[in-house]
């Protein structure tokens, strides 16, 4: 188990550097253990630099930039340990129009091993993904499926 | 094991009975603010066995019945349908395909099967745990979790990656 | 003081329920008192109709629906002492498009008395803004404001 | 009582003096994630004389100096003035034009001045007491403050009524 701890942070650590500068398009970003010597209790921190900027404490990070930053961390525990559905619940909602892009091409790829399920306000994301499922309230309060975009239509 | 069907009856705002299937790839979910992206959600998320009821935004478990709307009346029960495909034996059950449901009344009683045999709430969970479905997994992100994976304690950060191991 | 309660609070009931209504293009919403015989130690209560829909507990209500009926509630408050400067910090972006719209069309009403600093992604509510003031990162890490529309002119 | 001008120099991202007025209506702030948007509206609640460095996403109080880039390098202080049109006579001073200044060194010293006399942290904090602005006012609001206004107890938004009296 103490092997197991190391050798899945490790994996999870070059899966989180990977992720973060793909998604940010640039910059680094680490997961260092906060005790090295104690792996049996050691705590995990993550140390980001973002692209041009210095490194910064975490909490002065703007809200789409921890956004994306937590999604990389998703990514890369994903990448270890798929899970066989993920549903994101509008977390593109903070993202600029670069931002998720790169966000929405994650998504993609991973999709081939993942199924996600992704509710969204946003363009990009509703461009990118190849399945639409549209929930209306034709009659109010009464929430119905109309399937918009099925898999093998590969138009828009 | 992949999630490929999903049956909704009387669940928050899907009165009617709703059904859906799941293809792989990306689904996006679209629609107005209010029209239940994210009852939908919550209905996949019940019907594996969620046991908090805080996490399905209710303060009761009867809030998940559908409550009626203006030209509408409520009904009587909920319930959710879920159907696996299992030929790779994930699941620690001997079926290639395994049907999840959980029923709830207004009454308060509670019905839980997998492949149509009656069961209990923790045959369910214990199906699940380890699928990376559940509470367990980090299967359900909002923005709330997004928050909480940057602002959580290096220890609760270890827990996650214990989890993944 | 007793009586400047009771009147600050039905000034701010009677604005919520029309703000409500007007936001969410329907419905009714009310504040109420939770212990009306006490109005020393009252708590205020919120009770939502949405449009079509039933009365339900507040928890329940979509991302979308909470924005703007808490938007709706510091209209009223604003209504009653505006603030000289409220700056919004993408608050419209749980919002989907008829109700951003609706939200922008207030914010403008109420620009009148009040300055409001918007800080947005979304194309309806730039769309609507009089000003725009441009933040960029010409130099990596280093913030620059480019003004991008005056208020004198009136082009989109 | 109206805010008029800013000047930022040295506040978190804004590392070149930076100034712009406001005339009144709506602006609204538009850029790419993490470009400053915030950070703009940080410096502002700063100058208001705000004390909790939490609301300004810091954990100690130089925090909020620029502490350079890849290509730039630090500078030493941060100093924000904020302008007001005082012709309403809202604020309690004798004067129609009000600068309030506020600027804190690496070293840790603080100064604070009203129309150019050097004064205390509280007299900002007085001045602009029951103006609606500061931390007492309901003037800036996020994703979190909106969450808060309906998840809040009645007493806690009975609160909010009564600072509205
Ligand atoms: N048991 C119930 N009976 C009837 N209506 C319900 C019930 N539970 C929840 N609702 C209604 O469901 C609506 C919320 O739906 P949901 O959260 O799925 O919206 P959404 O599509 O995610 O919207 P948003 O884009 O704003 O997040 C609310 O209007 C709420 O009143
Ligand atoms: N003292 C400082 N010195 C240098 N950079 C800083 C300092 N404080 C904060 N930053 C940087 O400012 C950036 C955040 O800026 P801000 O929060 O204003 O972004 P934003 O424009 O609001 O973006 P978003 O649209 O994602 O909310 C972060 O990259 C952070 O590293
Ligand atoms: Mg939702
Ligand atoms: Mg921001």
């Amino acid at each position: 188990t103490r092997d197991k701890f190391v050798n899945t942070f490790n994996a999870v650590r070059d899966n989180f550097a990977v992720m973060f500068t793909r998604l940010f398009g640039g910059g680094s970003a680490e997961l260092s253990l906060t005790d090295p010597d104690n792996v049996l209790e050691t705590g995990v921190d993550i140390v980001v630099q973002l692209p041009g900027k210095k490194r910064q404490p975490l909490q002065l990070l703007s809200g789409g930039e921890r956004s994306l930053c937590a999604s990389a961390f998703l990514f890369a525990l994903l990448k270890h340990k798929p899970a066989p559905l993920v549903v994101l619940d509008e977390v593109d909602a903070p993202l600029d129009g670069r931002n998720v892009e790169r966000f929405a091409e994650a998504l993609l790829e991973f999709s081939e091993f993942i199924q996600f399920i992704t509710i969204t306000h946003n363009h990009t994301t509703i461009a990118a993904a190849p399945t639409l499922l549209g929930v209306t309230m034709q009659e109010p309060g009464v929430s119905t499926l109309v399937p918009m975009r099925l898999p093998d239509s590969v138009s828009g | 094991m992949r999630l490929t069907r999903v049956k909704i009856f009387g669940f928050k705002t899907f009165a009617d009975r709703t059904e859906f299937s799941l293809e792989g790839g990306v689904v996006a979910v679209v629609g107005p603010n209010g029209c239940g992206k994210s009852n939908l959600v919550d209905a996949i998320l019940w019907g594996l066995g969620e046991g908090s009821i805080k996490h399905l935004r209710a303060s009761s478990s009867q809030d998940v019945i559908f409550s009626g709307a203006q030209a509408r009346k409520q009904v009587g029960y909920a319930e959710v349908s879920l159907c696996f495909d299992n030929e790779d034996g994930t699941l620690p059950i001997d079926a290639s395909e395994v049907w999840v449901t959980r029923r709830l009344t207004r009454a308060g009683d509670s019905e839980y099967s997998i492949n149509r045999q009656s069961c209990r709430l923790r045959d369910v969970v214990e199906l699940m745990a380890d699928s990376g479905l559940g509470r367990a997994g980090y299967a359900i992100v909002g923005q709330k979790e997004i928050d909480q994976a940057l602002a959580a304690s290096a220890e609760d950060r270890r827990g996650w990656i214990d989890e993944a191991a």
